[in-house]
């Protein structure tokens, strides 16, 4: 899984 | 995205954009502290290091992302440049005591301890976001101490304390709206910075009513 995938956040 | 986060989001800049004006049009640093400024260069630096290897271009919330993240770690660089050398005289080096070993080995350990995989990225993000939920308290300590805060630093924190309430309701409306979004870990460190600024907000709103500068019993 993207590591964006999980932290799409700020 | 939703309307939660990205008003969070842009609240959390105009707080940034607030304490500069502070730092800005009164020329001194008083009553603003030093050590949550640099916990929050901390936090920045070693939440956003999926900058080194994630593509901007990627897509239209990766650049949104991206965006922030610069701006955020490059703002609060700027913050802790003023304090430590433009406006270093009127900084509160007395007052602003808080031992910060108390806040970042307690984190460096929940980090540790704690993520949701076992990657050094993963470790280290982590660990920002409990960084995170505790960087305010030097701030919150100053602020005890000195009993009275400048309106446009009391307006910092207060927009600080909101924009964490909007990224509470962000979880609250993810929750609802996408079934797999189970971050545990936001959610207890997200619940207790929000917590922190429930006394603060109090007397925030209470010197308000009043049109008066925000004094601490």
């Amino acid at each position: 899984m993207l590591y964006e995938t999980l932290h799409d956040e700020l | 995205m939703n309307l939660f986060r990205l008003g969070g989001d842009l609240l959390h800049v105009f707080s940034i954009f607030v304490l500069t004006l502070k730092i800005k049009t009164s020329k001194n640093v008083a009553g603003i502290s030093l050590r949550t400024q640099q916990l929050y260069l901390l936090v920045f630096c070693t939440r956003y290091l999926d900058l080194l290897f994630t593509n901007p271009f990627r897509s239209g919330l990766t650049m949104y992302n991206t965006v922030f993240k610069i701006l955020f770690i490059a703002s609060s660089a700027y913050i802790v440049y003023l304090m430590r050398k433009k406006y270093k005289q009127t900084y509160s080096v007395k007052d602003d005591t808080f031992r910060v070993e108390f806040l970042i080995v307690p984190a460096c350990l929940a980090g540790t301890l704690f993520h949701y995989r076992n990657t050094f990225f993963e470790i280290v993000w982590a660990f920002s976001i409990y960084m995170e939920s505790v960087a305010i308290i030097p701030q919150l300590y100053l602020l005890q101490k000195t009993g009275e805060v400048e309106n446009l630093t009391s307006h910092y924190i207060a927009c600080l304390g909101g924009y964490r309430a909007l990224y509470l309701l962000n979880w609250v409306w993810r929750f609802f709206t996408e079934p797999r979004y189970r971050h545990w870990i936001e959610w207890i460190a997200g619940t207790i910075q929000t917590a922190l600024y429930a006394d603060f907000f109090y007397y925030y709103f209470l010197n308000k009513t009043k049109g008066q500068k925000l004094k601490l019993p």
